[in-house]
């Protein structure tokens, strides 16, 4: 609440601040150090900081914005060299970082960790609610050091081994993850470069990914990379890149990568999700998430001479999906049609209304619903694996046609528009991953569409959709390889004879270095 | 096309975990065995 | 063919923030513990110097290789980090053992005249790192309550 400070509050702030800072600087062993922890927190009483949940918010508010203030002085006093004033900086908001560690790690009872955990997300709230404010007035001189140097050094501090703060591990990623979800690069653009930082520090990553148990980190983590992807996606929308997002994009790339190395189950879980937000013309940054497969699954080389995908074992196991994707097929009398056309190929209306639904605008280049599009592509392939498998079979090129799935996946490739068939194309080599039912069943059906398809524009978009994924730098998903390797292998495509094959020299000469590697 | 990613200064083909020397997204060298803080014997925090 | 689209007025915004903080780049020091030594700055050098390190060096191995000068340095020098447990296991390894109340590294220069189980007393050979040298020590008494 807004009313004021009970009078002297700023001024026992500020000096119980300055002292403790003083008390930091001298304390270097542990011992000496708890020993002045204890006096200083009878100080702090003394005062009467602590004699209300409502004085100790007020105290930290104020030892707070005593910082930043304090950084901004330092920031602009000309006399230090750069090397001296970061270390002042540091110095000062290290020591209170120090004392909010401690007495996180101190307060309530030893066996009672809501106290710890509550005043952990008080002073991450006031800290985020200064830094947004503080945004809001200084806008183009606002300044992240201060901020960035709080939140790394406070979860590094409580990250170090000690007992109690490790049964509390959980609950302390939990509190960042929060904090840093409400202070994405969209509501804290000034504050980005620091927020990519602090969400892919080594520590927090090992934490979050690796050290809470049950992979509960996980989906935590992936709505900091959504709040990432979701920020980066307009300025990314075009292939030329400015310098600042040229910096970001490619620490992005950075921490994808790790990701990539060390947790692909991770990737592999929530890609769907990534997809959504990432824009279509990232071919790259997708392929690194596509790319992703299990450490325990062995892929099989791609080029292998008759390679049988559908006799791998893995082709019968459905890849894990934790985007709940199907809350996105909206409006629900939609899904409710869409429901009884998969069920009884009715109403007929159905089809033709399709693109009623997907359409958004009539604006060139995002005329569609992507989130949409990719949901229902996804929904309708599995529920034909579901039916396919019902009658104990295995989808293939073969079974898959003549079907209520193949009917929608028909229709979208005559019916939508360039723009819009590309998205739907999308949609569906957004699938084409490692070994699993989803690769195996997009494949045969995108095989099947160009094998069917009535007007060679919609061939050669599917051979772009593909061959633009597969002529940047690596890394390709398996399953991209495995499906662009068969269509120019197998002659009932006649993919050599069209005449898009040949359009350019530079063109033909690529299918042909792409067929060597094959053969 | 892309970018190189193996010339991010990532050992894309290490063995090892590459978060645990992680230097940041902006950094194109993994930390050194100097940069990472190790929870080494008390004693030997000699200031 | 989805084309370039133009930056909406919020988008606009978010990207002055973004080129107002680009100029402000978090360093790498910003995120490390404020150490006396050796912070990580990186400082541009000729190009015909290393640029990277190998993967080999954060090895007990490779630090075996380090001269005992090297190793007291880093062990002195690079405190808390991993690089100062690498420097101390290779030290042990090369019989060298840190005493805990004088934080100096000692070796024996012969067996021990005197060995029981509180202590052992002989001559050592230890580093002084205020001197920075190493000096022979006769007569000394190893109490092994001070054997890290």
């Amino acid at each position: 609440n807004d009313c004021e400070d009970p009078p002297g509050l700023q001024e026992k702030t500020e000096f119980l601040l300055k002292d403790w800072v003083s008390i930091y600087s001298q304390s270097n062993t542990v011992t000496r150090e708890t020993k002045n922890f204890g006096s200083f927190v009878q100080k702090m009483n003394m005062y009467g900081i602590l004699k209300t949940d409502d004085l100790i918010t007020r105290f930290f508010r104020q030892a707070t914005q005593f910082c930043i203030d304090l950084v901004y002085r330092i920031l602009s006093d000309q006399t230090h060299n750069p090397a001296q004033v970061k270390a002042k900086i540091f110095h000062w908001i290290d020591a209170f970082v120090h004392l909010i560690a401690l007495l996180v790690r101190h307060s309530g009872e030893a066996g009672n960790p809501t106290t710890k955990i509550n005043l952990l997300n008080k002073v991450l709230g006031i800290v985020l609610g200064i830094l947004l404010k503080d945004q809001d007035i200084r806008g183009n001189t606002f300044s992240q050091l201060g901020y960035h140097r709080f939140f790394l050094m406070l979860f590094l501090e409580l990250s170090v081994p000690d007992t109690v703060l490790e049964s509390l591990m959980h609950s302390i990623v939990t509190a960042f993850s929060h904090t840093y979800h409400l202070l994405n690069p969209v509501s804290a653009p000034g504050f980005c470069y620091s927020w990519i930082e602090l969400i892919s520090h080594r520590t927090f990553i090992g934490r979050i990914l690796a050290q809470i148990a049950q992979q509960k980190g996980w989906p935590l983590y992936a709505q900091l990379l959504m709040d990432l992807f979701n920020f980066l996606a307009p300025f990314l929308r075009n292939a030329e890149l400015a310098k600042p997002v040229q910096i970001m994009y490619k620490g992005t790339l950075r921490v994808l990568l790790v990701l990539l190395h060390d947790f692909p189950e991770f990737l592999c879980d929530y890609h769907f999700g990534f997809c959504d937000v990432i824009p279509p013309n990232c071919i790259q940054m997708r392929n690194i998430i596509l790319a992703a497969f299990p450490r325990n699954m062995r892929l099989p080389d791609p080029f292998t001479p008759n390679l049988k995908v559908d006799m791998l074992n893995e082709t019968a196991t459905a890849p894990k999906i934790c985007s709940n994707y199907v809350t996105n097929i909206q409006p629900g009398n939609f899904k409710k049609d869409l429901d009884s056309y998969l069920k009884a190929r009715a109403p007929v209306t159905f089809l033709s209304e399709l693109r009623s639904h997907l359409q958004i605008s009539n604006e060139p280049g995002s005329r569609y619903n992507i989130p949409l599009m990719n949901a229902l592509v996804l929904y309708v392939g599995t529920q034909a694996i579901a039916h396919i498998r019902s009658k104990n079979c295995v989808p293939s090129t073969s079974n898959i046609a003549h079907s209520a799935h193949m009917d929608i996946f028909q229709n979208l490739a005559v019916d939508l528009d360039t723009e819009g068939r590309y998205l739907f194309l999308n949609a569906i080599a957004n699938q084409l991953r490692y070994p699993n039912s989803h690769t195996h069943y997009f494949s045969c059906a995108v095989l099947h569409l160009f094998a069917e398809a009535n007007t060679e524009v919609i061939q050669e978009q599917i051979t772009r959709v593909l061959l633009e994924r597969l002529i940047v730098n690596r890394p390709h998903p398996w399953g991209l390889l495995i499906t662009f390797i068969e269509l120019i292998k197998n002659p009932i495509y006649k993919f050599w004879d069209h005449d898009f094959v040949h359009c350019a020299p530079e063109i033909a000469k690529l299918f042909e270095s792409v067929a060597r590697s094959c053969m | 096309l892309g970018t190189d990613l193996t010339g991010l200064g990532l050992n894309l083909n290490s063995q090892e975990s590459l978060h645990p020397t992680f230097a940041g997204p902006f950094a194109d060298q993994p930390c050194r065995a100097q940069d990472v803080d190790y929870n080494v014997p008390p004693e030997y925090l000699i200031n | 063919p989805l084309g370039p689209s133009l930056l909406s007025k919020e988008h606009q915004m978010q990207f002055q923030m973004m080129e107002a903080a680009y100029y402000h780049l978090p360093t790498p020091s910003d995120s490390e513990k404020l150490t006396t030594y050796f912070h990580r700055t990186p400082v541009q050098t000729p190009a015909h110097y290393p640029q990277s390190q190998l993967p080999i060096y954060d090895t007990v191995e490779f630090y075996q290789r380090l001269s005992t000068e090297t190793l007291f340095f880093v062990f002195y020098y690079m405190e808390g980090s991993k690089a100062q447990y690498l420097a101390a296991k290779a030290l042990k390894k090369q019989s060298w053992r840190f005493h805990t109340k004088y934080m100096m590294w000692f070796q024996r220069h012969e067996e021990p005249k005197i060995i029981n189980d509180d202590y052992e007393q002989g001559t050592y050979i230890y580093f002084d790192y205020e001197k920075w040298s190493q000096r022979k020590k006769e007569g000394f008494t190893f109490e092994y309550k001070y054997l890290e």
